[in-house]
């Protein structure tokens, strides 16, 4: 089936890789009860690195995603 | 910068490391010259000072590890996540753990840069969470060929001296 709309464009590989990324690094937040959809993660990374928040996956986000990095996530959790 | 939340700090003026374990990339004295180096470039800016143990458990736990290693976090291979840190505390508390499957190097060759993962993981073992300054060392990202000159940025002091207040310089 097609990849939602969120998905911008972006192949399945790199859809599922967005997904498991923004659950590991952009946790919802239990106190503030943020939403945990693909979109409000997004934009928290977003926002995180100060690219334009659209809740729309990018080829820059998907560059992002694929840089070495820390395992700590990036808002608190 | 930002902090973890509570704002999580060690309370006393002195805190203890111990390196538990060892990278096969780098000389023993090469991981524990280049640990000391890194929390220098900290406690240079915070009236904190470091003391390291050679036994028992410390307050930050240095080692490297690979795969699943005792912790919720399980390391993932080369590349992707390189190295991870608890928020100051008890137990798991300030330990800093690195992935041994990565390539480790002290600078002197291709790899991931060992002092530079350190400042970032102890930054984290001190309070810090992540900062979205791309100059920061507590930048999430990893960035090739910091070696040389090698300095905390005035985002990462800024908020390591938010949670302990700046060196008095009596």
């Amino acid at each position: 089936s097609p990849l939602p709309r969120e998905a911008g464009g972006m192949s399945e590989p790199q859809w599922r890789q967005a997904q498991d990324y923004l659950r590991r690094f952009y946790p919802s937040n239990s106190e503030t009860r943020e939403a945990d959809s693909f979109e409000a993660r997004l934009k928290r990374m977003q926002t995180f690195f100060r690219l334009p928040v659209t809740g729309v996956l990018t080829p820059r986000l998907v560059e992002i995603m694929q840089k070495p990095r820390c395992g700590v996530p990036d808002v608190a959790d | 910068y930002s902090l973890f939340p509570a704002q999580l700090k060690w309370n006393s003026r002195v805190v203890t490391y111990r390196v538990i374990s060892y990278t096969r990339d780098l000389p023993r004295v090469t991981v524990n010259q280049l640990v000391s180096k890194a929390l220098a470039l900290w406690s240079r800016e915070i009236p904190l000072s470091f003391r390291r143990v050679l036994a028992g458990t410390a307050d930050i736990m240095i080692g490297f590890a690979r795969g699943a290693h005792g912790d919720y976090y399980p390391f993932d291979g080369p590349g992707n996540t390189l190295a991870h840190a608890f928020a100051p505390g008890p137990g798991l508390g300030g330990d800093a753990h690195f992935d041994e499957d990565e390539r480790w190097t002290d600078g002197s060759r291709l790899g991931v840069n060992f002092l530079v993962t350190a400042t970032h993981e102890l930054g984290h073992s001190l309070g810090l969470g992540h900062s979205s300054d791309p100059n920061a060392v507590m930048y999430p990202t990893y960035r090739v060929g910091e070696s040389k000159n090698f300095r905390l940025s005035p985002d990462d002091i800024k908020g390591i001296q938010k949670l302990y207040g700046e060196k008095s310089n009596l």
